[in-house]
């Protein structure tokens, strides 16, 4: 009797699309463009390794523009692999220019270049700044 | 869901269908938005659906129902084909699941959110699982097959996985509640209880959204529940099957899906199957040696193996070779169940009886004759732990293995029991030859001794049988089985080579030839 | 004999962990599954 239950979830035997995730890709605002356009992420941006070739304002546009996804959290990876530190409070990236003039356990001072997302979209240089490391994501 | 329906029911369900059908359009909507979804929620709270009383439960039996009768009516009528799933009601009946708990109100009365959380969990689950015995009740005693279809429950209950052990702080306070409800979820729903749900049981268990995270729980403590779903869900259902010459092809299909777990088990999480590998080889069939012996290949991360096959290896002096394995299974009970544990410790520690030796066989033996493979087990494992603490407190090392108490109940059984009852003596043994540590030395030892001080050849040709048939199937192999077997070849103490079994048949002779071979 | 368990479809010679790809005990290879991650509060504008 049990076999043939057996027999019979043999039949239903599970599928590999069973248990994928429903692609839930949901553009927040969607402008109508043509179909012929891709209508979801090529699934070459699941790869890390593409990050690698993308120059820095490509990914902070990814960064910026891909809230949420995991193309995101590869782009901010690559950052990181790049010396770039993301800042909590002011919520960019910034990379030190030179050595920082001073260092202590709470913090470093001295130049660094930032990445203005804001105004100008471009990367800007800050002297005698200081870098709370409570800040450091 | 309707014949189960009392008056009040079928009037909640004119009320609910209508709720669900709207849920089901907000969900296919191509841009789903969060508005539309807490509108629908808020409608849901404010009339009482969600409450946990007789009508929040027909919500979700009623929701539940709908859902899974809306995937699996898309079926084909054809008996042969498969029957299709409709995965849009399930993903839509899973998402409005999630939702409703991660919405319950912040504000919940004295911190009580996580705890309407869990309990909102609790209850969907016994809905599904309700559903998903009556629906393979219908399939077992009214003869309709495709009255139940495991695919839609693998479909919900993996929804829920991903969803609700994914990283999300809105969850965070309920786990890891979450992942003991769907522990005690799929206890329930074990093979040996709903054979029909089988497939389904073992990719949900392995699952890595929740297999890895209970494994993964701070103090080890989703250990216990992984291996009692494993041990009494899957080997104990599996057993009758696989201790069969041969298996049918659900059966196969089943064993190769358990190699494949336990391969992700050997790979990420050894010291699991170190640690548990009393229970494992309990409840596998003799027959599944290769299974048996990817479980006793398993060692600890952080441990190098030296190579078994260096020339010369000085297995005592390894520092390893001291240290004690860990073993979570209390093996000593099966003794005491059986009512000799007491007078085992008064012979081991006293020396005497000798009566009590010629008793043994009774212990281990059943009335008709067959023998309690489990109380054989627990009997050697039991009697090498304690001569090994002897051993340790005396500091008499190898001395302490001849003439002592335990040895003379190795030689008792090895004298007393049948070639089967021998047999399943020297397994025991011999699924102590792990990676290096205490007891696998000792059980080599052991081993090797009962070779050598053999009056009966045909003892030395089971012990040497019990090692080569673990060598000769395919890999993993146990580092103290290479070990032991090397030593029994190489060394002359054991005349191996002398044995005339070596050369009882041509193939024979060209097996252990191969076999050397490969050990040298 | 048993199996020749490299043909089940994992890699048991990967450096990194099998559970996170493991599709399940009936398939063949590798689950191409999105990792899973985490993006801390603070990279949400």
């Amino acid at each position: 009797h049990v076999l043939q239950m057996l027999n019979l979830s043999l039949l239903n035997m599970p599928e590999p699309s069973d248990s994928e995730r429903p692609k839930t890709y949901v553009p927040r605002n969607p402008y109508p463009t043509p179909s012929s356009f891709p209508q979801t992420p090529a699934s070459v941006f699941d790869a890390p390794a593409v990050f690698e070739k993308f120059d820095v304002d490509t990914l902070f546009f990814i960064f910026y523009y891909q809230q949420g996804t995991y193309q995101q959290y590869l782009a901010a990876r690559e950052l990181k692999k790049q010396s770039w530190r993301y800042h909590k409070k002011y919520l960019t990236w910034f990379q030190r220019h030179e050595e920082p003039k001073v260092t202590a356990d709470e913090y470093e001072q001295g130049t660094y270049v930032y990445f203005d997302y804001e105004t100008g979209w471009c990367q800007r240089i800050k002297s005698e700044f200081t870098f709370e490391y409570g800040f450091l994501e | 869901v309707d014949g189960e329906l009392d008056a009040a029911g079928l009037r909640a369900r004119e009320q609910v269908l209508p709720l669900w059908l709207e849920w089901l359009g907000i969900y296919q909507q191509q841009n789903q938005s969060d508005k539309a979804y807490a509108a629908y929620l808020n409608t849901l709270h404010q009339n009482g659906w969600m409450r946990h009383n007789e009508r929040g439960e027909h919500f979700l039996r009623i929701s539940c129902h709908a859902a899974l009768s809306a995937a699996t009516d898309a079926a084909t009528t054809d008996a042969a084909a498969k029957p299709a799933i409709a995965f849009a009601p399930l993903d839509a009946f899973s998402k409005l699941i999630l939702l409703l708990i991660k919405s319950v109100p912040a504000e919940t009365a004295d911190g009580a959110r996580p705890k309407v959380q869990l309990q909102l969990l609790t209850r969907v689950l016994s809905v599904t699982i309700h559903h998903l015995i009556r629906q393979h009740q219908a399939m077992q005693y009214e003869q309709r097959p495709h009255a139940f279809n495991q695919r839609a429950y693998l479909r919900l209950f993996g929804s829920w996985l991903f969803d609700l052990n994914a990283p999300d702080p809105a969850l965070d306070a309920i786990q890891p509640q979450i992942l003991y409800a769907f522990c005690s979820a799929f206890n329930a729903l074990k093979p040996s209880r709903l054979p029909g749900f089988a497939f389904a049981w073992l990719e949900l268990v392995s699952h890595r959204m929740f297999m890895p995270k209970l494994l993964l729980l701070k103090g080890h403590k989703g250990w216990p529940l992984l291996q009692q779903l494993l041990v009494n869900g899957l080997f104990a259902f599996l057993q009758p099957f696989l201790a069969a010459a041969e298996l049918s092809p659900p059966v196969r299909v089943l064993y190769r899906g358990a190699l494949r777990v336990l391969l992700v088990l050997l790979h990420d999480f050894p010291e699991f199957l170190c640690d548990y590998h009393f229970f494992f080889c309990d409840a596998i069939p003799p027959s599944c040696i290769q299974m048996r012996n990817l479980i006793l290949s398993a060692f600890p991360r952080n441990m190098r193996l030296p190579d078994p096959f260096t020339p010369n290896l000085k297995v005592d002096l390894l520092p390893e070779i001291a240290q004690p394995p860990r073993i979570l299974a209390p093996f000593s009970n099966a003794l005491a169940r059986n009512g000799f544990l007491h007078e085992l410790d008064a012979f081991l520690t006293n020396h005497s009886p000798y009566s009590f030796l010629r008793e043994l066989r009774g212990h281990v033996q059943n009335a008709d004759g067959t023998h309690k493979a489990g109380v054989i087990s627990a009997l050697v494992l039991h009697v090498g732990a304690h001569a090994i603490a002897s051993m340790q407190s005396t500091h008499a090392a190898s001395a302490g293995l001849a003439h002592s108490a335990h040895m003379e109940i190795y030689q008792q059984l090895t004298a007393d029991l049948n070639a089967e009852g021998r047999y399943l003596f020297l397994n025991a043994i011999a699924n102590q030859l792990r990676y290096p540590n205490n007891q696998t030395h000792y059980f080599s030892c052991v081993l090797l001794y009962l070779f050598s001080e053999a009056a009966d050849e045909r003892v030395q040709e089971q012990i040497t049988r019990v090692l080569v048939e673990r060598l000769i199937v395919h890999r993993p192999h146990p580092w103290g089985l290479l070990i032991t077997f090397i030593e029994l070849i190489k060394n002359p103490r054991y005349s191996f080579w002398s044995k005339t079994f070596t050369r009882c048949a041509p193939e024979i002779e060209r097996l252990f030839e191969s076999v050397a071979r490969s050990c040298m | 004999l048993g199996t020749d368990l490299t043909t089940l479809g994992l890699n048991l010679n990967s450096s990194d962990c099998l559970y996170a790809t493991f599709a399940s005990p009936w398939a063949d290879a590798p689950a191409q599954c999105d990792p899973e991650f985490n993006l801390p509060q603070c990279y949400y504008m």
